[in-house]
């Protein structure tokens, strides 16, 4: 049965992407068939996989529109295993195109419809907001995971994501369930990092994971080569803690 | 002759809105009247000056939908000479409504006509996206300030940026500027910071603020204050950086 699961936070720059493609990696580290989704203009999960600009499309957007077989738009990953369907930006102009076409809000949960079944996981990495591109991805999702940046605007962010979630529910995906908050980049230097996750920790405890991603410098070098950090340096605090991440998520599956 | 700028970069989490926020604040303190324009449905520019969540209603979705009478939108701040106009989460409403209106890109700006006059300058803080929103404070402004973060991500999306910036120069905007690109969060402790400024300061030179902001955990404990940083510790690294890009902006407009 496969799972597809949204990394979502409409808030920028804690963690969506890197998240999305080192649980990806993890999965298919122990024999899961993994898709990663690309639904970013900004397309930074293709770079860092590698996928160079001109190969991109076909890609997700093509996917959602339907205009191309839906093998068309995957590429394969330097990992087994581990397929992904790459952004490009003329994915921008799909929050336009989609607003004044019927059902807007399921092209997605359509087009994978058709390709789920050959995967065990499927990961959507979300542009940060709440606009039609993210709706497309928590109405075609099992669950959302939440990267939690331990900074101060991330935490007032939450509230406002739970709400929407609630709001989902109601509306276009009745089965929507939160897979879990991981805590990002947490700085063992400052008490911020504390006082953010202490607050997670005690208001919502059923939904935190208990793996914190330490702040490491070697996850914001990996990009730049193209790889996760996971492949790029497997020792280091970021990869260990990820590895950490996908066998607790696999853990929570079972019971 | 009053200047509007908006700080805007599709970049999630690189600086906007504390960089919009600081500097604001530091030209209110050389006696500049100025506007902040809370246009991020986040809303964490007018969190980081304490506006309450029950009072951001009228605020900026408001203004922009010609609702309310201007002055009812605007708020003062605990700094002498800087208002606000406030977020609320209502403003996520209007990507989607301002798709089928009139002139949807120029609704800002005919709003900010009626009152723009009454400040030297406006600065907007944008939301981590190219949609609707953006495009109307880019259609309003004079010129762009870009928050880059010393991280890989953020320069592969400069490129995607100064290409969108042209093309609005051919359509909703002609007289649109580069006010400057602004490095945010350098740490002295990676050389990944100091790879991307020498990246970005070698292509673009003649864009490039000579101020770069360091990573200070000062600046974002701020927010949970409701106070920008140059309020909350004056003497921070980061409160220091904020006031030499303003007398940099300032002295930038004389010449
Ligand atoms: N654990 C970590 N330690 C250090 N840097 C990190 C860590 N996780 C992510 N980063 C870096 O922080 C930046 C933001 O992360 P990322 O791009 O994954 O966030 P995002 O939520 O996907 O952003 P956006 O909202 O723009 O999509 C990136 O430059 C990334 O390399
Ligand atoms: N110089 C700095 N040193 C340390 N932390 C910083 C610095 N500048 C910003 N931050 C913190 O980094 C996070 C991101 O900054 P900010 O929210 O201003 O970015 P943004 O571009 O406005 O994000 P978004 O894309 O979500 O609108 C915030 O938690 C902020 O407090
Ligand atoms: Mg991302
Ligand atoms: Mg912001």
């Amino acid at each position: 049965m496969t799972k597809v699961i949204s990394l979502a936070n409409q808030k920028g720059g804690v963690g969506k992407t890197t998240t999305a493609m080192n649980l990806a990696t993890a999965l298919a580290a122990v024999q899961k068939n993994v898709l990663l989704v690309d639904l970013d203009p900004q397309g930074n999960a293709s770079t860092g996989f590698g996928i160079s600009l001109k190969d991109r499309t076909p890609g997700t957007y093509e996917f959602i529109e339907g205009l191309e077989d839906s093998k068309e738009c995957l590429r394969a990953t330097q990992i087994p295993g581990l397929y992904i369907l790459p952004a490009s930006e003329h994915l921008a102009g799909a929050e336009i195109e989609l607003v004044n076409v019927d059902d807007r809000e399921n092209h997605l949960k359509n087009g994978l419809q058709k390709i789920k079944n050959a995967f065990d996981y499927v990961l959507i990495d979300c542009p940060p907001s709440l606009s039609l591109l993210t709706l497309n991805a928590l109405a075609a999702s099992d669950s959302i995971l939440i990267p939690l940046q331990c900074e101060f605007y991330s935490l007032e962010g939450l509230a406002h994501l739970l709400k929407t979630i609630q709001r989902i529910r109601t509306t276009i995906n009745p089965l929507l369930q939160i897979e879990g908050i991981v805590l990002t980049m947490y700085d063992r230097r400052n008490t911020l990092s504390a006082q953010v996750a202490y607050e997670v920790q005690n208001h919502l405890p059923e939904h935190v994971f208990k793996t914190i991603i330490p702040r490491n410098v070697r996850v914001s070098e990996a990009p730049s080569f193209g790889k996760p950090v996971l492949i790029y340096d497997v020792r280091c605090p970021g990869s260990i803690a990820y590895m950490n991440l996908a066998s607790e998520l696999l853990s929570r599956q079972k019971s």
